[in-house]
């Protein structure tokens, strides 16, 4: 999923709201 | 948000998160439990000695915090961390779990027992992941990943309650179509309806924000924008 994805491949502090 | 949960190893790259984001008003009122788990051990002195260790790791956690000392709430607990991170979540109805991760990819964090994947997939609150080579920054630019679903409206909003009471910050509304090819809607980004809706409201809100546009797959997309411009926070829905 895009969460998923992003919160590997990000390259800052990433906020997963519910 | 008026209670966070940080989760601390000792590298205090949560702590130091944290510190960031307690620049934001609405922050500097949350209660701050700080958490630090010791895993089971094999002998007695083992576990003896990391008991002590977490200790020390608590108090320089709690030492290192911008924040109201009267707020925060050091625990100390052992077992299984990924299981203890969330029951602790859930007993103090956490509203934020900041917690390191190690950008593993799905795979590997399932072989490598991870902690903040387990924890993602089990918990439903909302979690702030701090990678251990990541960069923390003062933080200036806050991006939010947009799109159609519920879950980044939900996102916006929470972008927007951070960002109001904030000096000189700057909201980045992403958006990355998958049907599109990159440079052929880049510079359409105030046209796009979905953008000029959340644009019009942080407008109205007196937020200084900026529309950005890409395409092809939103995964990549959004990393990408993210580093273009320079990102310090990235909110996405999940």
């Amino acid at each position: 999923s895009l969460s998923d994805y992003v919160r590997v491949k990000a390259n800052c502090p990433v906020l997963l709201s519910r | 948000i008026r209670k966070i949960l940080i989760s601390v190893a000792g590298r205090g790259l949560c702590e130091e998160m944290f510190n960031m984001l307690a620049e934001i008003p609405a922050i500097q009122q949350a209660s701050v439990t700080v958490l630090h788990v010791v895993p089971p051990q094999v002998t007695a002195e083992a576990m003896s000695a990391k008991l002590e260790e977490g200790g020390k790791i608590l108090a320089d956690a709690v030492k290192s915090l911008k924040v109201d000392p009267s707020r925060i709430t050091p625990r100390l607990k052992q077992g299984d961390p990924k299981n203890i991170v969330t029951q602790v979540a859930d007993e103090e109805e956490t509203d934020l779990i900041i917690m390191g991760s190690r950008g593993l990819t799905r795979l590997e964090a399932i072989l490598e027992n991870s902690v903040s994947q387990y924890v993602f997939q089990l918990s439903s609150r909302p979690m702030l992941l701090v990678k251990d080579d990541v960069y923390v920054k003062q933080i200036r630019r806050i991006m939010v990943a947009m799109d159609k679903s519920d879950a980044a409206q939900n996102s916006f909003e929470l972008a927007l309650s951070l960002v109001r009471d904030m000096k000189n910050v700057q909201l980045y509304l992403a958006r990355v179509i998958p049907e599109a090819k990159p440079d052929q809607v880049m510079s359409n980004a105030e046209a796009d309806p979905v953008l000029a809706e959340a644009a019009a409201k942080a407008k109205r809100l007196g937020v200084s924000y900026r529309c950005v546009l890409s395409g092809g797959k939103p995964g990549p997309g959004i990393c990408e924008l993210a580093e273009d411009k320079n990102i310090d926070l990235l909110i996405l829905g999940s």
